[in-house]
């Protein structure tokens, strides 16, 4: 069952899937398992719905695991995921909210990468698309979204980490995530986590310069992160992508803030080891307790401040 | 399955911008083979950077010749990745 599973461990894909039906049974009327489509390998990739009822209501966005070596990112949605079912009918504010808007996670963004990282290179961050032509394959996906495409921050080279692919939307993974926000409609907030360096933006990132919601987004991220860090001390930056750390074009939450969900955050989570990619399984609990706090001051925000 | 045995990850804190180029053009170099989990841009971030067991003299000898500090953050890569592996392995058998 749900109970007896180890949050403090990392685990094979096959073990989160078979995870997620377990959570889904445990909790019918809460969560709900969907396939949103399959991977360039076939795989399929579900995302988990928290839902009270109703059909499209306003809607948060969580997605763990775009970059496939950042293993804690996936590791921290599913205690997450865990959080959420087992709070529910506990935690009045949690409560509240579950009972006005549906929350979406995506644990294992890019399944395939997941995957090879399990088994062939544990460094592995892109896709595994062939691309033509090239002895080199993968995409990085977060340089693949259709905001900025193949501006600044972003290679051309097949063989790049951040090679942004032969077009926008051009991984499945990625156009999967698009179609389905598109046809929902009603998503108000849209979170990416990756990992590591301790960060939460805002965008842009395939420009320098602030967005029309920058002071409140400032505002929101700044108060998170202070909650974030109240629990161990992790320090945060906060600010936009590319005045934090750099110019990056094609990323996810560019292209969900210029399709009008104004709530577009990233986290990059700790690595207070210094241990980067591989940071010990026994981290994985206090950074997702930690990242909890942040998160569930930005949906509660989200839910008070309905646009 | 792909082995770094030897690999070492450096952290590099560049004090000039003049020390950013430098790494910038480290990091165009494909001779290499270098990992940057951290880009150099801006002297207020770090540098983190996978080198290859093969190319390490190439690089610290690139850093001392430019007087670029860094430091060792992990001496053997392959080292913590058969600690994540048993670890895992350990974990699976428990819950089986």
């Amino acid at each position: 069952s749900s109970r007896s599973f180890n949050f403090g461990a990392y685990h094979r894909l096959e073990t989160i899937y078979s995870w997620m039906d377990t959570l889904v049974a445990q909790y019918p009327n809460l969560v709900s398992k969907q396939e949103i489509g399959r991977s360039y390998e076939n795989r399929p990739m579900y995302v988990l719905k928290f839902s009270t009822g109703g059909n499209k209501r306003p809607a948060i966005w969580i997605d763990t695991g775009i970059h496939s070596r950042e293993w804690v990112s996936p590791a921290t949605g599913l205690w997450t995921a865990n959080k959420i079912a087992t709070d529910y009918g506990k935690d009045t504010s949690l409560t509240s909210l579950l009972n006005t808007m549906d929350i979406y996670m995506l644990l294992l963004t890019n399944p395939d990468g997941y995957a090879y990282t399990h088994s062939k290179d544990r460094m592995w961050r892109k896709t595994r698309s062939e691309n033509p032509g090239s002895r080199c394959r993968g995409v990085d996906p977060n340089r693949n979204w259709d905001a900025g495409f193949a501006g600044p921050g972003a290679s051309k080279n097949p063989c790049s980490d951040s090679y942004h692919g032969p077009s926008a939307h051009s991984e499945i993974e990625v156009k999967n995530v698009v179609n389905l926000i598109k046809s929902h409609g009603n998503f108000k907030s849209f979170i990416s986590i990756h990992a590591y360096s301790q960060l939460l933006m805002y965008p842009y990132g395939y420009s320098c310069k602030n967005v029309a919601h920058q002071p409140e987004l400032d505002s929101v991220g700044r108060a998170a992160v202070q909650k974030l860090t109240s629990l161990y001390g992790t320090q945060y930056k906060v600010g936009s992508i590319c005045k934090i750390i750099y110019q990056a074009s094609g990323g996810s939450i560019d292209w969900s803030y210029d399709v009008g969900i104004k709530y577009s955050f990233a986290f990059e989570l700790r690595d207070t080891g210094r241990y980067g990619f591989i940071l010990p399984a026994n981290q994985i609990l206090p950074t997702a307790t930690e990242t909890w706090l942040a998160l569930k001051h930005i949906m509660e925000y989200v839910r008070d401040h309905p646009y | 399955e792909r082995v770094f045995i030897g690999d070492q990850v450096i952290r590099v804190n560049a004090e000039t911008e003049e020390q950013i180029q430098l790494l910038q053009a480290l990091e165009m170099q494909e001779e290499g083979e270098l990992d940057f989990w951290l880009h150099p841009v801006s002297t207020e971030l770090p540098v983190d950077i996978r080198v290859p067991r093969s190319s390490f003299s190439f690089v610290t000898e690139y850093l001392n010749a430019h007087n670029i500090p860094y430091s060792v953050l992990i001496n053997n890569l392959q080292e913590l990745l058969d600690e994540e592996k048993a670890e895992m392995m350990q974990n699976e058998m428990k819950e089986r």
